[in-house]
């Protein structure tokens, strides 16, 4: 278990650091294990750098980037060890419109390089338009639940399901 | 092994049948505010084995995940979960790896606890866990993100990341 | 100290049970006060039943319930004690378009009433048009804030500063 | 009494001088994740007199709140904030009421500690606080709403939410 855990270390900061250049559009960012020598017992500590910003405590991150270096970590863990299926309950929340962009880049991106499924939760405009095939959830009576399958031909029923 | 169909009945707002296939690719789910999208996240994550009820947002009992009624129709008396994978690719563990598909199947009645089934055998909640932790993923598995919980590694305390870490190795 | 507790406490209740009927178009909230008949030693509980569903536990909300939730409660304090400046952070993130609009009605509708300047940060584009000015922030060089004052016929200019 | 102007001078990210003037009715504030959107927010409640670091997201001292440098600045020595009201309708409290405007300054030095002022008179951390609580407003006022904390009232134990409602009262 020692083993595998530092296989898998080496192989989660690697690909961590290179998402979080690819999100931020540079910077730095690793993992290091501290406080024993014994990987099993001891902590996971974080450093992220955006581009151009000397390095602080993650508490001074702003909620944005809070997300992405968040999002970096997840894909790093997941690339490592890839699980049959991925679910994301509104991760685009905090994010501008330039990162729901970059971080549906890396969702194309990490989906075709392999067999993973993906089920994307969303309130966001720019990620509805980039989803394979989309379902919509209703209340059309309340308190009781449906799933309507929408055409993604007609852009607008987004919005219908959406408001109603 | 890959995810296939998720079925629901009677779990949380859907209180009749209903069923999502889960297809190659990007999946993207939609809808207002309230009307049961991060339910269905749950039904997935409480069909591979989640024994906790505070993670199913619930309070102490896991009844809680039963249609409890709305000002027009009645509670039910269960909610029922199943999933269908594809086990085509003869990726599966060694003890369910001869069928072409494994349907998981949970099942909570009031008063009378949870069931599990694996192609129409019971078996117990163990068994459930080790299947998906063996196809690398789990009810509390790192590529499952809650609502609200994506920032939850980073804001973690570096023994409890480390913890994290490990689940994914 | 009591009785300024209790006064406030039936207004501050009056006001949430209606302003959570205008955000949620039905339904029915209140508070309580629990645990002993002392206001100042009590607890606070809260009760909320969106229209048509029935009254369970706040856990039980989705995301943007509870979010809509805290909003009606926020303001129903505000209302029973006007501050002379509101500030909200992103409180529009986890909302759907169409509750988007209902905050922004209560917005313009509470902002009306009295003298109370409010500062909202959001990255939502319904949000930014509902506002009577607009400031942008942007980092033009790595690190440093700067603040441009947006013009708001230039609608562009939204869009440029979010992406910039 | 209104909130006229918020000026910054070397607070967190914005290491020149910035200038933010208060309108009546609703500014809005827009900008890319990370630009310092929040930390205006912040430098509004700590000339207020806000006492703790980790609310301002800082680590163990205040002095996180100080402009700490990029690759092609170098950090400054001291951070300062000020805030002007408009107090032409009188309703101040006495100790401040004789005069239009009302600026309270709030600067600090590396190990020097912060320094408070209203009117350029020198006063206490507490004279700020009490002048902000009289007009009904405080550091850590519910109508402050920062990020990410919108639902923290009901999420809160049911003593520690009477405890938000007295600050209100
Ligand atoms: N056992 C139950 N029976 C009936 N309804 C339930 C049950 N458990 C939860 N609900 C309802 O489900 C709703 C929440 O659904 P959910 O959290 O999935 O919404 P959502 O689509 O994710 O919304 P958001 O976009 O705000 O996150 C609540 O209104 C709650 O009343
Ligand atoms: N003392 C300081 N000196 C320099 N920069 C600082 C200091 N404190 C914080 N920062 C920087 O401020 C940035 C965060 O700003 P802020 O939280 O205001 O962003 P924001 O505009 O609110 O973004 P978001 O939309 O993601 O919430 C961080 O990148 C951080 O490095
Ligand atoms: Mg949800
Ligand atoms: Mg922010």
């Amino acid at each position: 278990a020692r083993l595998l855990l530092s296989q898998a270390f080496e192989k989660i900061n690697a690909y961590f650091q290179s998402l979080f250049i690819n999100l931020f559009g540079g910077g730095e960012a690793y993992l290091k294990l501290i406080d024993s020598d014994d990987p099993l017992d001891a902590g996971l500590e974080i450093f992220a750098q955006p581009p151009g910003k000397s390095l602080q405590s993650l508490s001074l991150l702003s909620g944005g980037e809070q997300t992405l270096t968040s999002i970096a970590l997840i894909f790093a863990m997941f690339l490592t060890n890839p699980s049959p299926i991925c679910v994301l309950d509104e991760i685009d929340a905090p994010l501008d419109d330039a990162n729901v962009d970059r971080v549906c880049d890396l969702l194309e991106d990490v989906s075709s390089r392999g067999n993973t499924r993906f089920l994307v939760i969303t309130h966001h405009r720019l990620t509805m338009a980039r989803m394979d095939r989309l379902y919509g959830v209703t209340m059309a009576e309340r308190g009781i639940s449906q799933l309507v399958s929408v055409d993604l031909d007609k852009q607008m029923s987004f919005f219908d399901i959406e408001e109603a | 092994v890959q995810f296939n169909t998720l079925r629901l009945n009677g779990f949380k707002s859907f209180s009749g049948r209903t069923e999502i296939d889960i297809g190659e690719g990007l999946t993207g789910i939609v809808g207002p505010n309230g009307c049961g999208k991060s339910n269905l996240v749950e039904a997935l994550r409480w069909v591979m084995g989640e024994s906790s009820s505070r993670r199913m947002r619930g309070g102490s009992t896991m009844e809680d995940v039963i249609f409890n009624g709305t000002s027009s129709r009645s509670s039910r008396n269960f909610a029922e979960v199943s999933l269908v994978l594809n086990n085509r690719g003869r990726s599966a563990p060694a003890a369910f790896n001869t069928s072409d598909e494994i349907e998981v199947i949970r099942r909570i009645e009031r008063d009378k606890g949870s069931v599990y089934k694996i192609n129409s055998n019971t078996v117990r909640a163990r068994d459930v866990q080790m299947l998906f932790a063996d196809i690398v993923v789990g009810a509390n598995s790192p590529a499952l993100v809650s609502q609200g919980r994506v920032t939850q590694m980073i804001l973690a305390k570096p023994t409890e990341r480390r913890k994290i870490l490990e689940e994914s190795a």
